[in-house]
């Protein structure tokens, strides 16, 4: 038996937005640590890992380690009926190959049932290794999203590079080219707004852009994002989840022949 | 033009 209430239920509406491009089948792992996923792209380019801490939720039965097999799009068709205010419980038996998606009002005028087909994903799980970073860049995820879109009508690729002057994203195209630096900036009144650059080497990686484009997907569950970079590592590009977890993107740089 | 890894090399399979 698996019960899971979550009061924040717009939380997985909003997951589900990030992550339903990138991945089109994936298996939802249910432990008692929480909620989780973790599926790459069809090209194998990619990797998303997503907790939701059980603690976060406002009731989390979980009697077994349960992984439910599901397709993104038509759990991300089921959950936008849910309203934005709605809390949102998770229930599957024992056994069963469905999954029911409980939407209740605020104020409990209004109850609907969802019942989804599971499916059978045979997925690869991936160990992630513990790594050290040359760099760890946190911005406002607002910023990232409006670089990575704005680069990308210039150009397939990123060149991050962070050096003590800054982080660098710079493409080039048929038209031309661009860079935008950011400095450092914690002056600013609200932490969210500022940005911060943790360098213990300088580090330059080449990146498509489509992919940074859509794990932008993910900006309305965090007002910052935390992009950590390595020269011989995929680069993770973090949105922490209030109170609750994270949901994290790996992505395999380019690499000169 | 630079080529596109996977992730396969980077993380371990199990």
């Amino acid at each position: 038996m698996l019960e899971l209430r979550l009061v924040q239920g717009n939380l997985l509406k909003k997951v589900l937005e990030a992550v339903k491009d990138l991945v089109t089948d994936a298996n939802f792992d249910c432990s008692s640590t929480g909620f989780s996923l973790q599926a790459m792209d069809s090209s194998h380019v990619a990797l998303v890992a997503l907790l939701l801490r059980s603690e976060g939720f406002e009731h989390y039965r979980c009697d077994r380690n349960v992984s439910m097999g599901m397709n993104l799009n038509n759990m991300a068709k089921m959950l936008k009926c849910a309203g934005n205010d709605d809390i949102v419980t998770i229930k599957a038996d024992d056994g069963s190959d469905t999954v029911t998606f409980m939407f209740e009002s605020p104020n409990q005028d209004k109850i609907a049932d969802f019942e989804m087909k599971l499916m059978d994903i045979d997925s690869e799980h991936l160990g992630i290794p513990e790594a050290e970073y040359h760099a760890i860049v946190r911005m406002p995820s607002s910023e990232f999203a409006r670089i990575c879109k704005d680069l990308s009508s210039i150009g397939d690729t990123v060149v991050i590079s962070v050096t003590k002057e800054g982080v660098k994203f710079s493409t080039r195209g048929d038209i031309g080219n661009a860079n935008v630096v950011c400095r450092q900036n914690t002056t600013v009144d609200k932490p969210e707004e500022s940005t911060t650059i943790e360098m213990h080497e300088p580090v330059s990686l080449t990146f498509a852009l489509r992919y940074m484009n859509s794990f932008t997907k993910a900006t309305p569950l965090s007002s910052t994002v935390t992009i950590s970079l390595s020269s011989e590592l995929p680069v993770v590009v973090e949105y922490k989840i209030a109170e609750m977890g994270y949901i994290r993107f790996y992505l395999a740089p380019k690499i000169e022949d | 033009p630079p080529c596109q890894n996977t992730l396969r090399p980077f993380f371990i399979s199990f």
